[in-house]
């Protein structure tokens, strides 16, 4: 289904921040992603304070989903 | 407001991010 095309998106990009399959993404992680994305240093920082709701430095796939869902359907999901 | 940096909204930030990550995904074999 399309859920479940979006699922595996999201896992799969949540995979490609987290390197290391520590099951959430570090503001380091973010950083690193700069070689490989065409994407500064501030807009990467930018990018995770908007994806950290609770502020916490850590992203959770569910943060990330939440995220990815923002950017398809211009909304948050929760 | 941090997600005001740099004069983009978190919503542009985001969806550059996304783009990025499905273009890149795009490109590699």
């Amino acid at each position: 289904t399309g859920l479940t095309a979006m699922l595996e998106k999201t896992q799969e990009f949540f995979l490609i921040c987290d390197m290391e399959d520590k099951g959430f993404i570090t503001r380091r992680d973010m950083q690193r992603l700069g070689g490989e994305l065409s994407l500064s240093s501030d807009e990467l920082e930018n990018v995770f304070d908007t994806l950290d709701a609770d502020g916490n430095g850590y992203l959770t796939l569910d943060e990330f989903s939440s995220g990815f869902s923002q950017f398809l359907f211009g909304r948050r999901v929760s | 407001d941090p997600s005001m940096k740099g004069g983009q909204t978190s919503e542009g930030v985001l969806a550059n991010f996304f783009n990025s990550l499905l273009t890149k995904k795009a490109g590699s074999p």
